[in-house]
């Protein structure tokens, strides 16, 4: 099935797991949020006014669990915009090279906070869709080929760049690697 | 912005190493339940006075609700995932823990690791004819 | 049971009303 036919779903992924504590810290990333109707006696949330109110047209920026939250299909009491590391200039650095990029920096959950933006209702989420797997499936070889190499060494170097969920593939490839070394010189009992 | 707090608890066990159980933070988990009850209490008032008549205080208290369920996630999290640790240290190290670790578990953490190890001990004298301790032999046989 | 019993007394408990029970679909691992 090529990338264009694989028909991306709202899907809740399953670090949706309500105990998940990578997905709880995901979840906290900021969005830039616009303000759509008057909030009154929450203005201390936003810095730039002493006001009790914040106004329509405010911008904020909202942590996903609040932003989720306030802006549904059912009720808009904020609107949302996709943050820059999501944008089409981004994008296009991924799309580029995807290995030079240091996902960890800009993360650290760069995939699990790029799935849940396509919760909202934006013109760009198919196009974010498309550039999280084709990023990921881009740095995938690499990940396997240096995780399957670096026995007994220090591999800081290796996943320094990498983000949660590519650091989880890169110690599941590591453990196979020490398990067939185990096996091979007879440790496994 | 609410919610810090309860972050802060989740970050800290996130920081926590493997097999290291952090102390239990009992002022930590009391300064959220007092953010909790003062959320609660400006959305009781807000909802009076939206029944008095009052307009537009819907949205603070759509927004409060939403700092209510996230404190709420976080605290839950807390304890489960130490919970979790707790359980894969009993079949890391037997029904005794390592002192170190004892100290650093709440008075409820205990209660719950007697429990745990009654049942598991229960289950395990049921296997076979004379019982079996599934946590021996945790890698497969050559 | 075991894991239930801990988290109402430890939090639960203490929390607002409408919010003290657990939610089993919401908290069912996927």
């Amino acid at each position: 099935m090529s990338l264009v036919e694989i028909p991306y779903t709202r899907y809740s992924s399953s670090s949706d797991n309500y105990y998940c504590i990578d997905d709880i810290i995901a979840t906290c990333e900021k969005i830039p949020s616009k303000v759509e109707q008057p909030l009154f006696r929450l203005g201390f949330l936003d810095p730039s006014t002493d006001n009790t109110t914040i106004q329509p047209g405010t911008k904020l920026e909202l942590p996903f669990w609040l932003a989720s939250s306030l802006c549904t299909r059912r009720r808009r009491l904020v609107s949302v915009d996709m943050p820059k590391t999501y944008k089409d200039s981004f994008r296009e650095i991924l799309k580029a090279d995807a290995n030079v990029v240091d996902l960890h920096k800009i993360g650290p959950y760069y995939y699990s906070f790029g799935s849940k933006l396509l919760h909202f209702d934006h013109p760009e989420i198919g196009d974010i869709a498309d550039s999280l797997l084709q990023g990921f499936i881009s740095r995938f070889r690499r990940i396997m080929d240096s995780s399957q190499n670096a026995y007994n060494e220090d591999t800081t170097h290796l996943t320094c760049k990498l983000d949660e969920s590519e650091r989880c593939v890169f110690k599941a490839g590591q453990k196979g690697l020490d398990d067939f070394q185990r096996w091979q010189t007879g440790q496994t009992t | 912005m609410f919610g810090e707090k309860a972050l802060e608890l989740i970050r800290e066990l996130h920081r926590s190493t493997e097999g290291v159980l952090p102390p239990f933070n009992d002022e930590g988990i009391r300064q959220v339940l007092e953010e909790m009850r003062s959320l609660y209490e400006q959305n009781q008032a807000d909802v009076s006075a939206t029944v008095a008549g009052e307009q537009g205080l819907f949205s603070g208290v759509q927004l409060r609700h939403a700092s209510l369920e996230r404190d709420k996630r976080c605290l839950l999290a807390y304890l489960y995932n130490r919970l979790q640790k707790i359980r894969n240290m009993r079949w890391e190290f037997g029904s005794v823990l390592p002192a170190d670790i004892k100290t650093n578990m709440s008075e409820q953490e205990v209660q719950w690791f007697t429990k745990y190890n009654k049942c598991l001990a229960n289950y395990m004298r049921r296997l076979g004819d004379s019982g079996l301790d599934l946590t021996q032999d945790m890698q497969p046989p050559k | 049971e075991n894991l239930e019993t801990h988290l109402k007394n430890v939090t639960l408990r203490h929390m607002p009303r409408n919010l003290q029970s657990i939610d089993k679909d919401k908290t069912a691992p996927r």
